[in-house]
């Protein structure tokens, strides 16, 4: 069963990199960190985990603390993100929360 | 919120088949 694990994980990782690949947006940011994530969702999932807000973090304060990425990056970060299941969507939809809370 | 509840659940169960 172990086995078989490993290999739905590994067909997971496969699926989003297609994903990432036909939004287009990341460019040469292919780099992926030891949770699967690249570097840009993994900034943007710190950042929502980071806020202590029970509604969550909005769009605007994220993009005001990630000024080195596009509006355009962010919302696909945040996409898939949610696709995942690392986060959800609270008040409205420019809310977001982290689902992986230690 | 119910829609929140909602929204939190099925995050969790995304993140829950991932992990399977």
């Amino acid at each position: 069963s172990k086995c078989h694990n490993q290999s739905s994980a590994g067909r997971a990782l496969i699926i989003s990199n297609k994903g990432m690949g036909e939004a287009g947006n990341f460019g040469g940011n292919s780099f992926m960190t030891a949770n699967g994530l690249s570097a840009a969702q993994n900034q943007v999932l710190n950042l929502i985990k980071a806020c202590p807000r029970p509604e969550g973090l909005n769009f605007h304060d994220l993009k005001n603390q990630l000024p080195h990425m596009t509006v355009a990056s962010i919302k696909q970060a945040v996409d898939f993100l949610s696709n995942e299941g690392h986060i959800y969507s609270t008040v409205d939809d420019d809310h977001f929360k982290s689902t992986d809370a230690e | 919120l119910v829609r929140i509840q909602r929204n939190k659940a099925a995050a969790l169960l995304r993140l829950a088949a991932r992990n399977v």
